[in-house]
C-alpha cells in the first residue's frame, strides 16, 4: 500500500545441491563433485522464489546465466507452495519487482 | 551478562509443536518452554542436510563458505578456519559442552566434533548410537528388520535404553556438576530422534491412533514442480519396511495406509522427544539454575511427511528448511524468576493439558545463521562482525544478523510487528 512505509522485510536464503535435473539415486546427497545443479531460494512472508542454475563444484561458482528451473510460490494463496507460478511470470519483471 | 546457555538443537524436527499451531501433536514440554519464550515462526535452515546446516549455524556462515553441501570435508581444512559459537564462548570465559548430536558426527567435524577448538571438554556420545540403524525393529512375524517404522520395546534394545534417553541422562549430570562448580556454562544437547529410523519407546504410539491420522493434505506430486526440485527420498527406501512395498522410482507413491503409518511414528518420536526436553528442563530447576539460564530450542531442518508427494528432507520446500525457534532468556522473555521458582515442571504428554501459548511470537523471517550472533549478543559478549563478501580468510565473521532487535526488551507480549510506517 503506497501509505504504508516499506518495512524492513527480512528475507532467508536457502539453498539445495543436484546432480542433475532429473531424478536419480543420488539426488538427494550427492557428493560435492557430483553437484552440478543449485537451488537458491530466496522466501519472505509474502513469496518463495527459488532458481536451479548451473553450479561448478571445481571452483564453486554458480551460474545465474544458466538457469535450469524456477519456482515460485504466494504464501498467501498458496501456503502449501503447490502451485508453482514460476513460469507465469514474464522473463525477470516479478524477479526485479520483488528485489 | 555471565548467564548459563543450554542450546538444545533437535535431528530433523519440523514444528509438528502445539506451540506451533499443530493440533494433533501432544509436546506438552516445549509447549511450556515456548510459554516463557519468544517464539520464531518463520525460521530456516540454510540447507536441509544435516552437516552442512550445523556446520553453517554453528560457524555463522552459509553452506557457500563453509563449502560443505555433503557430508565430506572439514570446514578448517577445506574452505577456512572458521571460528564456531561455541570456541567463542569457550574463548569467552565458558565452559562449552556438547551432548549428542550437535555437529554432525565423522569427517565434516573432524571426527572430533571440533574438539577442543569448541569443547572445554570431549563430547559426549550415547553408546547406544551405533544400533540406531541395526535390525531391532520387530515385525509382525517376530523377526527384527531395520525398519523406519520402529516402536521398541526398551527394554529388548541393546543395552536396554535408547541414544536421547542416555544423552538426557548425562546432560542431567553435567548440569549437577555445573551447579557445583560455580562456571558459566554453554552445554549443547543434540537430540536424534525424530530422524530416521524412527525408533522410539512403543506406548508413545498410544497418543496417535491410527484412526486420528490423516494423510498430507497435498500428497501429490506438483504439476509445476520442476524435475530438479523433487527429491525422491532414497535414504526411506532403503529401510526393509520400505523395500518390502516394492515402490516405483523415483515418484512412488507410498501406500495410503503406510504414509498414515510413518506421519503417525513421526508424531510419536515427537511426544518421545518431548519427555527428554521436560526431563532436562525439570533438571534445570532442581539443580536451581533456570533463573540465569538461557534456553534455545531449535532444530537443524525440518523433515516432509508426505507433502508434494515427497518424505525426508533434500529440497528447498518450507516443510524440510522451517525449523521451530525459540528463545527462553529470563528477565528479558520473562519477568525474572525468584530463585527456587520452579519454571519447568515435567509435564506427562500421557496427562496432556492443553491451552500454553508462546510468551511471544515473531513472524519476521530469520534464518539459523544469525544464531550465533543472536546468542553472543544476548550473552553480553562482543558480536561477531558481519563478513565481508569474501570471508574464507576470516576467522571471526558472520554472515547472519543478530535478531535480538525482533525481542520485546521488556520481557512483556512481544508485540505483532506492525505494519506500516513507524
Amino acid at each position: 500500500d503506497t501509505d504504508k512505509c516499506f518495512n524492513e522485510e527480512p528475507v532467508a536464503f536457502s539453498q539445495y545441491p543436484r546432480p542433475a535435473d532429473i531424478p536419480q539415486w543420488n539426488s538427494d546427497k550427492p557428493r560435492l563433485k557430483d553437484i552440478r545443479i543449485m537451488g537458491y531460494s530466496m522466501r519472505t512472508v509474502d513469496y518463495r522464489y527459488t532458481l536451479w542454475v548451473q553450479f561448478n563444484p571445481n571452483n564453486f561458482s554458480a551460474n545465474f546465466e544458466d538457469i535450469h528451473a524456477g519456482e515460485l510460490y504466494m504464501m498467501e494463496t498458496d501456503p502449501n507452495q503447490d502451485h508453482n507460478i514460476y513460469n507465469n511470470t514474464s522473463d525477470g519483471w516479478f524477479f526485479k519487482k520483488i528485489l | 551478562d555471565g548467564m548459563n546457555i543450554l542450546f538444545i538443537v533437535v535431528d530433523d524436527l519440523r514444528p509438528v509443536l502445539g506451540c506451533y499451531g499443530d493440533k494433533l501433536v501432544k509436546s506438552p514440554n516445549i509447549d511450556q518452554l515456548a510459554s516463557q519464550s519468544v517464539v520464531f515462526s518463520n525460521a530456516y535452515a540454510q540447507q536441509a542436510l544435516c552437516a552442512p546446516s550445523r556446520v553453517s549455524f554453528l560457524t555463522g556462515r552459509r553452506p557457500d563458505t563453509t563449502r560443505l553441501y555433503d557430508f565430506y570435508s572439514y570446514w578448517r581444512v577445506h574452505a577456512g578456519n572458521y571460528s564456531t559459537m561455541p570456541q567463542y564462548f569457550k574463548e569467552n570465559g565458558y565452559v562449552t559442552l556438547s551432548v549428542g548430536k550437535v555437529f554432525h558426527p565423522g569427517v565434516s567435524s573432524n571426527y572430533t566434533d571440533d574438539y577442543p577448538y569448541s569443547w572445554s571438554i570431549p563430547p559426549f556420545h550415547p553408546s547406544t548410537e551405533k544400533y540406531e540403524n541395526h535390525k531391532t525393529c520387530r515385525g509382525k512375524d517376530g523377526r527384527l528388520y531395520a525398519n523406519l517404522v520402529c516402536p521398541v520395546d526398551v527394554t529388548e534394545m541393546p543395552g536396554g535404553t535408547l541414544p536421547d534417553i542416555q544423552s538426557t541422562e548425562e546432560a542431567i549430570r553435567l548440569l549437577n556438576i555445573m551447579k557445583t562448580n560455580k562456571q558459566k556454562f554453554f552445554l549443547a544437547v543434540g537430540y536424534h530422534k525424530p530422524h530416521v529410523p524412527l525408533r522410539y519407546p512403543q506406548e508413545f504410539l498410544k497418543l496417535y491412533p491410527l484412526e486420528n491420522i490423516t494423510l498430507a493434505p497435498d500428497p501429490w506430486v506438483p504439476d509445476k514442480l520442476p524435475s530438479v526440485a523433487y527429491n525422491p527420498w532414497t535414504d526411506i527406501r532403503q529401510r526393509d519396511d520400505v523395500e518390502a512395498l516394492n515402490v516405483s522410482f523415483p515418484y512412488g507413491p507410498l501406500p495410503d495406509d503406510f504414509q498414515r503409518q510413518i506421519r503417525q511414528s513421526y508424531y510419536a518420536a515427537v511426544s518421545y522427544l518431548d519427555v527428554q526436553v521436560g526431563l532436562l528442563l525439570n533438571a534445570l530447576d532442581n539443580v536451581g539454575l533456570s533463573n540465569n539460564t538461557m534456553v534455545v530450542f531449535t532444530a537443524d531442518h525440518g523433515w516432509s511427511l508426505g507433502e508434494h508427494g515427497e518424505w525426508a528432507k533434500y529440497s528447498n520446500f518450507d516443510v524440510a528448511t522451517r525449523v521451530p525457534l525459540m528463545f527462553y532468556v529470563p528477565g528479558m522473555t520473562t519477568s525474572s524468576v525468584t530463585h527456587g521458582m520452579r519454571i519447568f515442571p515435567f509435564l506427562d504428554p500421557f496427562d496432556h493439558i492443553v491451552g500454553l501459548v508462546p510468551q511471544g511470537q515473531s513472524k519476521k523471517v530469520v534464518e539459523l545463521v544469525s544464531l550465533f550472533p543472536t546468542l553472543a549478543e544476548l550473552a553480553g559478549l562482543q558480536v561477531p562482525p558481519a563478513c565481508p563478501e569474501t570471508s574464507f580468510h576470516v576467522a571471526l565473521c558472520t554472515e547472519g544478523t543478530s535478531i535480538v532487535r525482533y525481542f520485546n526488551a521488556s520481557g512483556a507480549k512481544v508485540e505483532e510487528e506492525e505494519e506500516g510506517c513507524d
